[in-house]
């Protein structure tokens, strides 16, 4: 479809601008509420290097303020009735960001884990964040998008008993999707997975370049 | 758009072919995994009439062989790429479904609170979930899903303090978007609000006729 075509066209110009910059890119994917925030606020808090975010989302001010009180640029995207992120918007959004200051951008796109097989963005590591309130189905149900992933976080393991979800069937189904993903179990509440995630990032960066 | 004048057509055949067979027709709208088929399982379990379900996801067949087992007809609708169900694809499904042996019937959208506002199905009644689990800041990110929502379910609120969110903050905040809403506050776990959300069925279905 011509649609995907110029999007993958404008995705390969982000990209080759995050190179231009040597900005490394993550994008993160995943369900409405699943963690995606709370993870780049721990993100920010935990590393050295200059991080940059773009959040997307239908009212993009949420987030963003919660990310710019850590201290750090954010380009907000108000995608109004689009339910996800495309290369274009990106491309824009990327206007507001000083690339020259930065090391890494993190992009949020809007929660949804089916459509943003079919926008790449451009980055150089694609995140997909599911959490276990979701239901220990929520992994097979939508194996496209962790086909199309390097890494997959379960998150809010804390809660798996509450919710009856099994941990294990998650990380099994993933691992049945794309045999060579990495997958972390986290619960950002407890602080558990976020040492694991800060390694797999710097090992993104080191075999990149 | 054309997209949505075609839409809205067929959704109005759809609803005149509901009340051709005076079947009455509920569509359930919220987030992935917010519990839009736990509360279909409970909700067919609790009542005495003929209840047939339509399941829209990526891939139904999980969604509808779990409704299934609750001996009520289901038709699953698997939508591939698209994240959203629209009446055309309703229409459609309406086929698998003997609707003269029925009196109520549910269609469980896919999990997405963006795309439904623009794709009207031709139901009598629009029901959208958010669960606690999601943040509570989840209403009022979006505004729109509860505007054209005649109820709202604030689901899994045994959850509320182990993720911190504040229930009371999302109801005002449902009722601020849209002052006349029914707004539930619901444990399907601890079977709170069950009751409740039957009886605001039965309300909706007296006023119709
Ligand atoms: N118990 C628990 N709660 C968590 C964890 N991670 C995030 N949360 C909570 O989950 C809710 C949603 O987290 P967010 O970070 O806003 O999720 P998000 O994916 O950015 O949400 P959207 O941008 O709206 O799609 C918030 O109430 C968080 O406090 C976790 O590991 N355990
Ligand atoms: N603790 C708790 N868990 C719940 C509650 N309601 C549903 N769940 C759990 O939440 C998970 C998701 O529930 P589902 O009914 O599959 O949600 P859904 O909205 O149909 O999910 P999708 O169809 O995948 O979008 C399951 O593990 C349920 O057991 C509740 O009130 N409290
Ligand atoms: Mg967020
Ligand atoms: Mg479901
Ligand atoms: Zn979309
Ligand atoms: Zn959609």
């Amino acid at each position: 479809e011509n649609i995907m075509k110029a999007n993958n066209k404008i995705a390969e110009f982000n990209h080759k601008l995050f190179d231009g910059y040597n900005v490394f890119c993550i994008d993160f994917v995943g369900a409405i509420g699943s963690g995606k925030t709370s993870l780049i606020e721990k993100y920010v808090d935990a590393v050295d290097e200059k991080v940059g975010v773009m959040a997307g989302d239908l009212i993009s001010k949420y987030d963003a303020d919660r990310i710019e009180s850590h201290g750090v640029p954010v380009a907000g995207i108000s995608t109004g009735t689009e339910c996800h992120l495309d290369a274009h918007l990106v491309e824009h959004g990327l206007e507001e960001l000083d690339l020259d200051s930065l090391d890494t951008v993190i992009i949020e796109n809007v929660g949804n884990l089916i459509c943003p097989v079919d926008f790449q963005l451009g980055s150089h590591m694609r995140v997909v964040i599911v959490s276990v309130t979701e239901g220990d189905d929520t992994v097979e149900k939508h194996p496209y998008i962790f086909q199309d992933s390097d890494l997959a976080i379960i998150n809010k393991i804390d809660l798996a008993d509450a919710v009856g979800s099994d941990v294990d069937k998650m990380v099994a189904d993933a691992k049945k999707i794309k045999p060579d993903i990495q997958v972390i179990t986290m619960s950002l509440k407890e602080g558990i997975g976020l040492d694991e995630f800060i390694n797999a990032v710097n090992k993104a960066k080191a075999d990149y370049n």
